[in-house]
């Protein structure tokens, strides 16, 4: 599913350069369920945007199913980005001005336009589905800047959901829940995994990443370990 | 140092109202170290802004060092916000359009203005020193979106010490830190509460709770538990 190879990435600032991937060499078949650890600052955040097609390595090559990502056209990397993989940011990067219910209902109006599913009477309803199935039925209308923090997360799960991607990309999508509505959110996760759904997921809390069936360990802008999780 | 009385929150949207804290009853004394827990949307973000004097309640008393905080002038709150308490935010809340050792030098600034301690040159050097703390010496010229989630927190954490405040409210300070950082930052806080500043500290990780003399569990906009924790 997914392969890189000497994946590098150099952020310059005016005169300073931050190397912040070094050559990341890492193959993730379907149906696998990857938590990526490490320290601040340890590359785990620039590795999940270059995955989700949201940006470019400086150096190196990234294959999705097969095919070379930076040779996909601009509609096929939109199309990537809506319907084929789940993003879940470490930031949420909810639009302010928009409600729960429209920020968790966007990706299915893309899909809309690109003639995939849906009508578009039904896209409301599906989004509405999304967010009560994340305890957020009586905040639909609310603003992010009227949730609380975990809610403005769960709102971006509930986004990263909707369109039923095949691959969720993760980023600490745990850190602002308190531990019952965590362990749920993981329990979705996990029952996604079993459908056949492939997760990467950055964690910095080993309880989170236990849920996953192999840890990919970042330090520095390298892999330092990669292993299997023990079956519990 | 901290008294609050039956203290009350509604959030009003269109014709929904939220009632986020539903009489709150608590004392907080000099020097002590306090977690609070409970679940997402349960109420402790509310407290956390009305306790740091940046909200006010819908019903109920907050007494600040013994006086009633609906009390003070417009000057007063601001150099509590700036001077007295250092605040942690969820969000971190730092200006995008200003630089990380510019955004920890703000709290100092106002400082300046109401003629408290050091002169305008020292100010960099404050905030410098405060950031370096943190481990982020080689970030100090870099914009918040050039940081990552982490790094971010840990710029908002240096601006919540700077002005050496004698009571810190942290707002989940270690949600986007790996565990060795995180250990750090509470090593940090520890060390500060023996010197004699009161912490306020909302976290989700019972590890992290467990760094703290009491915690204090928020459920549904009520205090559900309030103990010590055993000592170590
Ligand atoms: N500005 C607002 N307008 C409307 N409702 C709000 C507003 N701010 C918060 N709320 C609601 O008040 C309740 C409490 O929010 P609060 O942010 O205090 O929770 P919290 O305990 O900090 O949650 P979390 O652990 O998710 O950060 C939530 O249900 C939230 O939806
Ligand atoms: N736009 C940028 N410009 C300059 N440097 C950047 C930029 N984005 C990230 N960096 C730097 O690259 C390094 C890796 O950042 P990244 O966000 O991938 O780390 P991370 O492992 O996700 O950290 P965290 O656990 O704190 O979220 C960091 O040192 C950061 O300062
Ligand atoms: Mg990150
Ligand atoms: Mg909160």
């Amino acid at each position: 599913l997914i392969e890189v190879r000497g994946l590098k990435k150099i952020y310059t600032t005016g005169d300073v350069s931050v190397e912040a991937l070094k050559g990341i060499n890492l193959s993730i078949s379907n149906d696998e369920f990857v938590a990526v650890m490490g320290a601040s600052g340890s590359g785990k955040s620039t590795f999940m945007n270059i995955l989700g097609c949201l940006d470019s390595p400086t150096e190196g090559e990234y294959y999705l199913e097969g095919s070379p990502v930076n040779s996909f056209s601009k509609d096929k990397l939109a199309e990537i980005r809506n319907s084929t993989i789940g993003f879940v940011f470490q930031g949420f990067n909810l639009l302010s001005r928009t409600t729960a219910l429209d920020n968790v209902e966007l990706p299915l109006l893309y899909s809309l336009e690109s003639a995939k599913s849906s009508k578009k009477q039904d896209t409301k309803k599906i989004a509405k589905r999304a967010l009560e199935n994340l305890g957020l039925s009586d905040r639909i209308h609310h603003y992010p800047n009227q949730l609380s923090g975990g809610q403005q997360q769960r709102v971006a799960i509930a986004r990263a959901l909707v369109s039923q991607p095949s691959l969720i990309l993760a980023d600490e999508p745990t850190g602002n829940l308190d531990s019952r509505t965590s362990v749920e959110i993981m329990a979705v996760f996990q029952k996604l995994n079993e459908q056949g759904i492939s997760i990467v997921l950055v964690t910095h809390e080993m309880d989170i990443a236990q849920y996953a069936k192999r840890i990919v360990e970042f330090r520095d802008g390298h892999i330092l370990r990669d292993h299997m999780v023990p079956r519990q």
